[in-house]
């Protein structure tokens, strides 16, 4: 009887968790459709850009490199092997198919 | 008993994706707020200036920035359509996307990491829709997404 | 060209999520562990 009793509970949990589930299904639906429409909307997008000064107060004195690439753009990290000289070497590549990829140095001097 | 047992996996299969897509969800309203909130400030910086900033001076969503120690050494190759690019670094780096770094400058107004001031609470919920309200307010109190679950399941487990 | 070695991390402009970058920085910060 017990068991009979926890069977029924547990159908009507998931009947709430699939309707929990089913919600937040459609807001991020939503969502992303909103944030994709802000991206496309010429007021706003002419207003999507942050400053030099903005980047640099965000990392405290490091040097930066800013990377704007065409979407699909790959970027690889190799897991860091050792150099001959005993010293790791890291390392990134780009590769775009489409366009040319901007990259600029930035820092606060 | 069976049947029990299999629904018991089936729940907690269930709460795990509800919990993985609850914190992209806040993600994503993390998005939509710094968004918001960046295009907000530039209109008040503009209008204050009277003048958009200098075309050299600022760059346009989206971008990623590669950081690494100034003392670092590095070494680039970019091929003559400027299509690929090849960076060595002697030393560590990070890599960030730019909602990291409106992050970082304060336009998701402190909800990443839970300290939101009541005042930013408010400019924070007037930045998206009311149904979407009540995860600003539990993200701005810090509470993790699995207590708002706990309500709903009723049972120790959760 | 690089030719990309199997043992990479990648990242897509506009198609990843920024968790992926969190995993690359973890990796280099564990010196590719």
């Amino acid at each position: 009887k017990e068991t009979l009793e926890r069977v029924e509970f547990l159908k009507a949990q998931m009947a709430e968790l699939e309707l929990r589930e089913q919600e937040l299904d459609s807001q991020k639906a939503w969502l992303q459709q909103s944030i994709e429409s802000m991206t496309q909307d010429p007021v706003d997008s002419r207003f999507k850009y942050v400053t030099h000064e903005d980047i640099c107060n965000a990392f405290n004195g490091d040097t930066l490199l800013a990377v704007i690439a065409p979407s699909g753009t790959q970027l690889e990290v190799p897991v860091p092997e050792m150099g001959q000289s005993g010293q790791k070497k890291y390392q990134v590549n780009l590769r775009s198919q489409s366009a040319p990829i901007q990259v600029m140095l930035i820092n606060r001097e | 008993a069976q049947e029990c047992q299999n629904l018991e996996l089936e729940k907690q299969k269930r709460m795990e994706r509800i919990r993985q897509k609850r914190a992209q969800l806040q993600e994503l309203i993390l998005q939509q707020i710094a968004f918001k909130s960046l295009v907000q400030r530039n209109q008040a910086s503009e209008a204050s200036s009277q003048a958009p900033p200098p075309p050299g001076s600022v760059i346009q969503l989206p971008f990623i920035i590669l950081n690494t120690s100034v003392r670092t050494v590095i070494d680039c190759s970019i091929s003559n359509d400027k299509c690929e690019y090849l960076f060595n670094f002697d030393n560590t780096f990070e890599i960030h996307d730019d909602i990291e770094i409106l992050k970082r400058m304060g336009m998701s107004l402190g909800l990443e990491n839970g300290k939101c001031s009541p005042e930013n609470l408010r400019v924070a919920k007037s930045l998206v829709p009311k149904s979407l309200e009540t995860y600003v307010t539990g993200m701005a109190s810090g509470s993790t997404h699995t207590s708002s679950l706990s309500g709903l399941c009723g049972d120790q487990d959760c | 060209s690089c030719v990309t070695p199997n043992s990479a991390y990648t990242y897509k402009f506009n198609g990843s999520p920024s968790k992926e970058l969190s995993d690359i920085n973890r990796m280099i910060r564990q010196g590719g562990v």
